[in-house]
């Protein structure tokens, strides 16, 4: 009821519980003194040990730049967590170059640029009407100016929204990405395991960022997202500004979930 | 000497999921169930459909429990909305929606860019306002945004306006600063016309798990919310926290976002909602 309450998946709960129950009884709890405490302990670490992923670092191309995209549903996150990647590869002196793929929300690649120059990092600003050409242009750009990474931010869509699904996949495609770094809401609830693992299934996704940390949701998508995709949660999202984005942490997040 | 149950549990247990699936949340739905179980000892609910009926009596009395507000007495024949919610929800493109909605109408009104923060959100309302055939009133970037409110009250009632539609930025509940701020854009339009804001209109994503509710709860402290608009529900979430808000806060779900174009805006008809959770 707890973890459903924080918005674990349904079937991600009955999992998680049976193996919790299995671990138990081979644990002994019963014989334990402290048997509350114990099982408290044994759901807990079952908890970090399912949200901890091998790599949570980002991956490196061996041919500069190493492209990353950002993707997911609509209003996540993801143009203001390209600020904030930029920002932390600049602070440890990478030069990244943002670009936005986004033709179709008003303004949206305007709020790319504005959110680059807060970050104090470049933005590919030509016009462009096309996803997939815009993105190869980007590509092209980072290398002609020397820039070691480029952030693709991408239009938020339905995992539902074939034609849209479609484009998300000839972007990839097209710049063959080093990361696919899935952007979910903190807040969100049962469906969000529904379109991270269509995301997946189209484009493999390599992480996932969860955003707006900062409020209190208890966050139990981030469990279900990570144990039904496979996918490493690498990055939280903890406010609104450029230095906002922190490495994800297990601890936290299974405390968090726990309430 | 309890009865026996006169629903199959297999089937209540394929109720249980649907609803739980589409975030109604467990002690709602725990009650949703314990009262189909219960209700009418006697008669015997012996398939699937007609446990769908009972179940959709049971949403849909959920849903129209909340009294309808009563239309306040609109006292400069201005209706000012106030759109609210945390970030990322719908806000601006509602607002959008709803201008163009009521400018289609044969409406006369304005738009007002009250989030002065958040980047490019002036030009994204700008591009809406032009999209509805209806005017913005901005500020520079960085504005309190109390000012743009406050001017924008001003004009819509120096063009005697119909509507004036005020889009704010996005904030977390838990956000205390930002909350104040809100509480005080509403207390500088009271001040302005003393029946408004008229609504106040919780902007909610439809994938919002249970967290909805203690944000609705935050908001309606803050910012006295009239309505739900539950947006992004042409997607495979089923917004199912609408539920728990109407119940616990006495909050209507109003309309409901199917769509990023401007037309995608829908009053909200309890049983499309309900049909939508049980297909
Ligand atoms: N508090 C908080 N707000 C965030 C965080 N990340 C993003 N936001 C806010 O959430 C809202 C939506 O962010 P965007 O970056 O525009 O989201 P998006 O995914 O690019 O949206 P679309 O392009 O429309 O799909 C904005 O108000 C952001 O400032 C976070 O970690 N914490
Ligand atoms: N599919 C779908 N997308 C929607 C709907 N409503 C809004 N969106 C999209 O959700 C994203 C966020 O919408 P905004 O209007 O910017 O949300 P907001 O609440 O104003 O965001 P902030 O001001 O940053 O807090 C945009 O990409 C919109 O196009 C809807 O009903 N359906
Ligand atoms: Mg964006
Ligand atoms: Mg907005």
């Amino acid at each position: 009821m707890a973890l459903l309450e924080a918005d674990v998946n349904v079937q991600v709960a009955q999992q998680f519980l049976s193996r919790v129950r299995e671990r138990a009884i081979g644990d002994e709890v019963l014989k334990s003194l402290t048997p509350g405490q114990h099982l408290v302990g044994i759901v807990r670490e079952e908890l970090e040990a399912l949200l901890k992923g091998p790599d949570q670092k980002l991956k490196i191309s061996a041919m500069p730049p190493t492209t990353l995209v950002l993707c997911g549903l609509q209003g996540s996150g993801k143009t203001t967590t390209a600020g904030k990647l930029g920002w932390l590869l600049k602070e440890r002196g990478n030069l990244p170059l943002l670009t936005s793929v986004d033709v179709h929300r008003p303004a949206a690649r305007e709020q790319l640029a504005t959110v680059a120059r807060a970050a104090q990092v470049r933005c590919f600003e030509e016009a462009g009407e096309d996803p997939v050409d815009l993105a190869a242009r980007s590509v092209y750009a980072a290398r002609q100016t020397g820039c070691d990474f480029l952030i693709v931010d991408s239009a938020g869509r339905l995992q539902i929204d074939q034609k849209l699904m479609e484009e998300l996949a000839r972007v990839v495609e097209r710049v063959q990405p080093t990361e696919i770094l899935y952007v979910a809401d903190a807040m969100s609830g049962q469906d969000a395991v529904r379109s991270a693992l269509e995301f997946h299934r189209r484009v493999n996704l390599t992480g996932i960022v969860l955003t707006k940390l900062d409020g209190d949701a208890r966050g139990g998508a981030a469990l279900s997202v990570r144990s039904i995709t496979g996918v490493p949660i690498k990055f939280a999202g903890m406010g609104e500004r450029p230095e906002d984005l922190e490495p994800f942490y297990p601890d936290r997040m299974a405390s968090r979930i726990l309430g | 000497v309890q009865g026996p149950a006169r629903v199959d549990a297999d089937l209540l247990d394929r109720v249980e999921a649907i609803l739980l699936l589409s975030d109604v949340g467990p002690a709602l739905t725990a009650e949703v169930i314990h009262s189909l179980r219960r209700s009418a000892p006697g008669t015997q609910v012996k398939n699937w459909s007609e446990l769908l009926e009972l179940v959709r009596g049971e949403m849909k009395r959920i849903l129209s429990a909340v009294p309808p507000r009563p239309k306040a007495s609109v006292t400069s024949g201005l209706e000012v909305v106030l759109l609210v919610g945390v970030n990322g929800g719908g806000k601006t493109t509602t607002a959008g929606k709803l201008a163009a909605r009521w400018a289609r109408e044969g409406k006369r009104g304005l738009l007002c860019a009250a989030d002065t923060f958040r980047a490019a959100a002036v030009e994204q309302i700008a591009v809406w306002a032009q999209r509805a055939g209806v005017d913005l009133i901005r500020h520079q970037g960085g504005a309190d945004p109390s000012a743009v409110v406050f001017d924008s009250v001003d004009a819509a009632l120096a063009r005697h306006c119909d509507f004036l539609i005020i889009d704010t930025a996005g904030r977390l509940h838990t956000r205390e600063p930002l909350m104040h701020e809100l509480e005080k854009v509403v207390r500088v339009i009271r001040k302005r016309i003393p029946r408004a804001p008229h609504q106040v209109l919780l902007v909610l994503d439809a994938t919002t798990g249970q967290n909805g509710v203690e944000q609705a709860r935050r908001f309606l402290q803050f910012a006295g919310v009239t309505g739900l608009v539950l947006s992004k529900l042409d997607g495979t979430a089923r917004g199912g926290v609408a539920l728990g808000i109407a119940k616990e806060l006495g909050i209507s779900l109003q309309w409901v976002g199917v769509g990023e174009g401007v037309e995608d805006l829908v009053e909200f008809d309890p049983d499309a909602y309900v049909d939508g959770i049980f297909e």
